[in-house]
């Protein structure tokens, strides 16, 4: 474990008592190794590990905490301030009905994310969800989502695989205004950051049904391409929050700093489970103490 | 590495830069640089150019100089089970492997054993009609490996080339499903004397450093003999294969780089090593 490498630097190291430049040094190679070995991203690691180096040098030594425990703590607790608040509460539209869309790359977890929220939605505020298929391109995309939608008693508003899926959007919508569902959450496609003609369907998603929250859905194992598509999804649709889905695995979750390090947007919910339950909060300090394993 | 500039600490740790970048882990990089920057002392290396062949000779070394590419043998039909994590493009894969094999006038089944997931085995369905292969399959929620034992009787009784067992994605850190591929091997090599005479892993290009626990555990469970990396045509790079390939003795066998059906091409390492230096 960490703690472990730090007791190590720190028993070669002959200097106690204070936080040094020289003994610091050593620990904070240990710590980027870590949060690199987590899929932090590179350059993410370079400034936290400056940061942290600030904090750390000259801090007196806690009389309850080792030299490494008093590294860790300071590294912790960074990472906790960076990884944000706790999520709070679903996003909703003072004038219903709020408007989800759900955007990431190919078999993150959308859709299966949509289900989950639905259900978060309605148990938390009592309300009425509608789903929306929007992914007219992977086979049975649709019926994927109509069968959750039967699965967990949400309705699926869906025109099959023939029509534009701004179209698809729009009219799920106003479908959705007119019967009173709120929320009503657009699942989309998995496409890559790079595709522009799928970029640009998502801006025209998104100028067409005007969401009051664009979600980006990370898997939580993804590595240090993190920074790449989730800097691409925000610039071009100015995300409202990240869900990580797959937070069951073993995987250390450094995406998560990554991300929020890349877009400055919150990371709302997790995806605990292949089953439809609903989406659980995002707790930062757990977060930080996976990443650090 | 294209340029005219020195071979100096500041070209060196923009090279480490990269492969941390392209997901090759701390470890795997740290033994490539040291080996580099021997070479360079060694032999006095002087400019970016030779620096990049050095690297590229590295890395092909890694991941063993010889392209093993995915053979059908002699069995009819030939087996071939495909696993791995939830979401990576095992029945995309499964997809581009049967009109591959179709391409070559062989007669494809399919066998629809994630009887779990909404809308998979609709899926699958579609896909083995765009390709002309047969599909056997059962309702949801019916016994996965009851799936595989009856298309494994079809494959037969049609005498067909080859059988490819479609899985539902599953974390490798979920013993009881982890247990149930473990059965289906078991029944599917009982009806077939050395069945399945392969088993995919497919891992995706954006997963980071999880891939390698990720190709330890299921070759564990349910012996790996190759390895499927997709997403490739993303900016991923998939670097983390330089480990599964170095500590495990995993060939990768295919890529995948996109989503239709002719987004497969066999893994080469020369491909593989260029593509990391862009
Ligand atoms: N273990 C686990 N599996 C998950 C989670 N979320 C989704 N999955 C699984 O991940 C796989 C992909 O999920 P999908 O919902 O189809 O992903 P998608 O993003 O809609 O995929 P595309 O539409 O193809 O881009 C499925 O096998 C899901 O059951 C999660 O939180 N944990
Ligand atoms: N860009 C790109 N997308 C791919 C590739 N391979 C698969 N996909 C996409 O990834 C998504 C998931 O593919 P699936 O074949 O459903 O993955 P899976 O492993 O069978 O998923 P589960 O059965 O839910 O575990 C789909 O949207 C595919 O089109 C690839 O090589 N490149
Ligand atoms: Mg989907
Ligand atoms: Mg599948």
């Amino acid at each position: 474990t960490l703690t472990d490498r730090l007791d190590g630097v720190f028993r070669r190291l002959t200097r106690r008592g204070k936080l040094t430049e020289d003994n610091i040094q050593e620990a904070l190679r240990e710590v980027r190794m870590a949060l690199l070995e987590a899929d932090v991203n590179y350059k993410v690691v370079k400034e936290f590990i400056s940061r942290v180096r600030e904090q750390a040098v000259g801090e007196a030594v806690m009389k309850s905490l080792s030299p490494s425990q008093q590294v860790i703590k300071v590294v912790h607790d960074e990472l906790v301030r960076l990884m944000g608040e706790r999520a709070t509460d679903v996003v909703r539209a003072k004038k219903p009905p709020t408007v989800v869309l759900l955007v990431g790359l190919q078999g993150s977890g959308k859709t299966t994310t949509a289900g989950k929220l639905a259900l978060l939605y309605r148990e938390t505020k009592r309300c009425s969800p509608l789903l929306v298929a929007a992914d007219i391109y992977r086979p049975a995309a649709v019926d994927q989502l109509v069968t959750i939608g039967k699965q967990i008693k949400v309705p699926v508003f869906e025109k099959g695989t023939q029509h534009d899926p701004v179209d698809i959007a729009r009219e799920g919508v106003s479908f959705g205004r007119d019967r009173g569902f709120d929320p009503v959450i657009v699942d989309t496609a998995g496409r890559l950051h790079i595709d522009s003609d799928l970029m640009e369907e998502l801006r025209r998603i998104r100028t067409a049904v005007s969401p009051h929250e664009i979600l980006l859905v990370a898997d939580a194992m993804t590595g240090q391409d993190a920074v790449n598509m989730a800097s691409q999804f925000n610039e071009e649709l100015d995300l409202t929050g990240v869900i990580l889905t797959k937070m069951d695995g073993d995987a250390r979750g450094g995406a998560a700093l990554s991300i929020r390090e890349v877009t400055a947007k919150p990371i709302k919910f997790v995806g605990m489970g292949e089953k439809l339950e609903p989406l659980e909060p995002f707790h930062p300090e757990r977060m930080a103490s996976r990443i650090l394993g | 590495l294209r340029g005219a500039g020195a071979v100096d600490d500041d070209l060196l740790d923009s090279v480490e830069e990269v492969l941390i970048l392209a997901d090759i882990g701390v470890e795997a990089t740290t033994r490539i640089m040291d080996a580099v920057r021997t070479d360079v002392r060694r032999k006095k290396i002087k400019s970016p150019g030779e620096l990049r062949e050095i690297l590229k000779n590295h890395i092909a070394e890694l991941l063993g100089r010889f392209n093993v590419r995915l053979q059908v043998g002699e069995a009819r039909p030939h087996v071939i089970m495909v696993v791995g994590v939830n979401g990576v493009g095992k029945t995309t894969t499964i997809a581009k492997l049967a009109h591959r094999f179709k391409e070559e006038g062989k007669s494809v089944v399919l066998a629809a054993a994630d009887t779990f997931r909404a809308g998979a085995i609709e899926q699958l369905t579609i896909w083995a009609t765009r390709v002309g292969a047969e599909i056997v399959k059962h309702q949801a929620g019916a016994d996965p490996a009851a799936v595989a034992y009856d298309a494994l009787r079809a494959a037969k009784a049609r005498n067909a080339d080859v059988l490819i067992i479609d899985t539902a994605g599953r974390l490798h850190t979920k013993v009881n499903l982890m247990e149930e591929l473990k059965k289906i091997r078991r029944v599917i090599s009982r009806e077939l004397d050395g069945a399945p005479h392969e088993t995919l892993l497919v891992l995706d290009a954006t997963t980071g450093q999880n891939a390698l626990s990720q190709a330890k555990t299921f070759h564990q469970a349910t012996e790996i003999t190759g390895v499927v990396l997709t997403k490739l045509d993303g900016t991923a790079k998939g670097g983390i294969i330089i480990s599964i390939v170095n500590l495990l003795n995993l060939p990768i066998k295919l890529i995948g780089i996109g989503e239709r059906l002719h987004d497969l091409r066999d893994f080469r390492t020369d491909l593989f090593a260029e593509a990391l230096f862009g």
